[in-house]
């Protein structure tokens, strides 16, 4: 009862949702959803650009304004959804 | 709400849709249903109608699909993306794809909706009673032919109402086998496959062939998810295998170990470890209907909403008594104006210009029939949006509505002629005519409307009468439409059921009613008006119609007013 329990987890075959970091689940959401603009985007992982877009995502989804990828928005990006964009020009 | 750049919308009010395929989760009919309502939710505050196609090139064509299901857009298996839609425009603008690899239902668990049996077609209820002991899903016991079955009422002991569950023993779905049952053993490229398979496809759809070779026979089925099956995974539509053995430990129940997400899920053989097959275990499911609306507002022209209680808000919420939000309302009357014709804002009305002065139009007399004038020729019969009655007499249609009546000339190559007075020519007869054919032998006139109908020969006139007294039964509300078969029977339909009446005894045959969809498939079965013309049988709902030739196919579908009036 005291060894704690480190859960296993295994990659199921034919499962589409990969191993990605919440980081990377994030930037792939914020592109597909037309929160950043693809083309202009910063090389780097969590830049400017990607806090104006959580705002934006944010403000969107009712969601306090953070710009930071905390627990309610990593989880609000995980509900099923629609697939058509958010955001446009 | 949020309009598509450029305000995109369709250019016409009629929009119609086809369901290309189903899912295995859902009963068809339910399906149907649940698309119907969907549209409805958009058309009860616009005055857009909605009509479904079953062939050729709809507005919106509706379809399920799994992963890479040909457009650059694919789905992600279960949860996450359940579907999307594209604004209206041409080719795959307007359509809905909706990802099969979700579990459809009408968000509260499984649905599954019996056939046969003693219960005509009702849902399961679970959980039931059976001898005392209590399912939560479709089951064998009791049974020797291992056929799955549920009650439909919360105690079968005391109410013994029960049906069949889906199961590839019952029908399949799609193909080309029109829904015959799989047939075990089959071969297929050589080899013998006792069960459902995917092999030979590559979108993860469960199919079997209705024969024993389908090498030879190449008919084939999908086959229905049983209420057990499993979702997605790689053994989509297999139950669960309990015990089954996962890293070494047994398990007999779904569980979300070996997953980060939570979900749960179980194998589908003893052993997880050796075979690695497994999918999620059926929950709630998602709302086919509250998908579909919010996918067919995107079809009509709507963006995602940041406004959390529409229906625009892209994120999916389970609500049980479903109404339209304001924000949603809005958004699709700035579109398309409100039901009571207001138009939007910014929007030309081109007003029709008649180049015909109708009074100069030379009514010509039903013939038999006390000659009439048009009493108010402005009435144009193409200006009508549907009709009370259509029927054929003394070789002419004849189309009711509101007290008046046209007809359209068998002899000046489709002249309308009316509108005509229904009290001038039929003085007995009340404004709303819901059916009426004549009879071939005696040339009488049956006119139907609610529970009552007249029978009239030239001037001469018998009635009102009860339906009661033709053999109807008495809960028929109204007969909405005739068809003459033969020289003295005459086929009466009302709601799903049609009746066949012998005009020379005046009485109802023996044998029914029969389901309207069981002899005419493929037509509404809410249709409010159905007759001969030409030789073939029109299904009329709203201004469309669906005709069905002498082979009892419907080889069109399309506006009464276009191509049976010859509307401009």
């Amino acid at each position: 009862w005291g060894r704690s329990l480190k859960p296993v987890f295994v990659t199921f075959p034919g499962d589409i949702a990969t191993n990605m970091t919440n980081e990377e689940f994030a930037n792939t959401y914020l592109e597909r959803f037309g929160y950043i603009n693809v083309q202009h985007r910063s090389r780097m992982p969590m830049s400017t650009s990607t806090a104006k877009a959580l705002r934006q995502l944010q403000r969107n989804l009712g969601l306090e304004q953070t710009g930071q990828l905390d627990a309610a928005t990593i989880n609000a990006m995980k509900m099923p959804r629609c697939g058509v964009v958010d955001v446009r020009n | 709400y949020k309009t598509f750049e450029g305000n995109l919308k369709w250019d016409h009010n009629d929009i119609t849709y086809r369901i290309l395929n189903y899912s295995p989760d859902m009963e068809e009919s339910l399906i149907d249903d649940a698309f119907a309502r969907a549209f409805k939710v958009w058309s009860d505050v616009t005055p857009l109608t909605f009509t479904r196609l079953y062939d050729g090139t709809a507005d919106i064509m509706v379809s399920f699909g799994r992963k890479d299901h040909g457009d650059p857009y694919p789905f992600d298996g279960k949860d996450g993306l359940l579907a999307h839609a594209y604004p209206p425009g041409e080719g795959m603008q307007g359509d809905a794809h909706f990802d099969d690899d979700e579990f459809w239902t009408l968000g509260t668990g499984p649905v599954v909706k019996t056939r046969f049996g003693n219960a005509g077609g009702a849902m399961c209820q679970f959980p039931f009673i059976f001898q005392g002991k209590s399912y939560s899903s479709c089951t064998t016991e009791g049974r020797s032919d291992n056929m799955l079955w549920c009650a439909t009422t919360a105690d079968f002991d005391k109410d013994e109402l029960y049906g069949f569950c889906p199961s590839e023993y019952l029908y399949t779905i799609g193909g080309n086998s029109d829904g015959a049952p799989c047939k075990f053993p089959f071969v297929f490229l050589g080899e013998s496959y006792d069960s459902c398979t995917t092999e030979g496809r590559d979108d993860g759809y469960r199919w079997c062939a209705t024969t024993k070779n389908f090498d030879t026979d190449k008919k084939y089925g999908f086959c229905p998810n049983r209420d057990t099956a499993v979702i997605g995974g790689n053994a989509e539509g297999e139950p669960c295998h309990f015990p089954f053995t996962f890293m070494k430990k047994t398990y007999y129940s779904c569980t979300s170990d070996g997953r980060g997400d939570g979900k749960l899920w179980c194998a589908t053989t003893e052993n997880y470890d050796k075979d690695m097959h497994w999918g999620f275990c059926p929950d709630q499911g998602y709302s086919l209907f509250l998908v579909a609306a919010h996918e067919f507002g995107h079809a009509l022209g709507l963006e995602h909403t940041d406004v959390r209680e529409a229906l625009m808000f892209p994120m999916y919420d389970y609500i049980k008594d479903f109404s339209l939000h304001s924000d949603d309302i809005q958004g699709i009357q700035k579109l398309y104006g409100s039901k009571s014709g207001t138009l939007p804002p910014n929007t030309t009305v081109v007003t029709p210009v008649t180049t015909e002065d109708p009074m100069e139009t030379t009514p010509s007399p039903t013939p038999g029939l006390p000659t009439q004038q048009p009493i108010d020729p402005s009435q144009d019969a193409c200006k009508a949006e549907k009709f009370d009655c259509i029927t054929e007499i003394q070789g002419d249609l004849h189309l009711f509505k509101n007290g008046k009546y046209w007809r359209l000339s068998s002899q000046k190559d489709g002249e309308i002629n009316g509108p005509y007075s229904i009290s001038d020519t039929w003085p007995a007869l009340p404004p709303t005519i819901d059916s009426a054919f004549q009879d071939l032998l005696t040339k009488k006139l049956y006119v139907f409307s609610g529970r009552r109908f007249w029978v009239y020969t030239g001037m001469n006139v018998l009635g009102p009468r009860s339906l009661e007294k033709l053999g109807l039964p008495s809960n028929i509300m109204r007969v909405e439409g005739a068809l003459q078969r033969g020289r003295s029977k005459v086929l009466l339909f009302s709601g799903e059921n049609y009746w066949r009446l012998d005009v020379k005894a005046q009485v109802i045959d023996k044998g029914y009613p029969r389901l309207i969809d069981l002899t005419f498939g493929g037509v509404p079965v809410d249709a409010h008006d159905v007759f001969l013309y030409n030789g073939n049988i029109y299904f009329c709902r709203d201004r469309f119609y669906w005709r069905m030739n002498s082979r009892r196919q419907v080889d069109r579908v399309g506006y009464l007013k276009y191509d049976v009036l010859k509307c401009p």
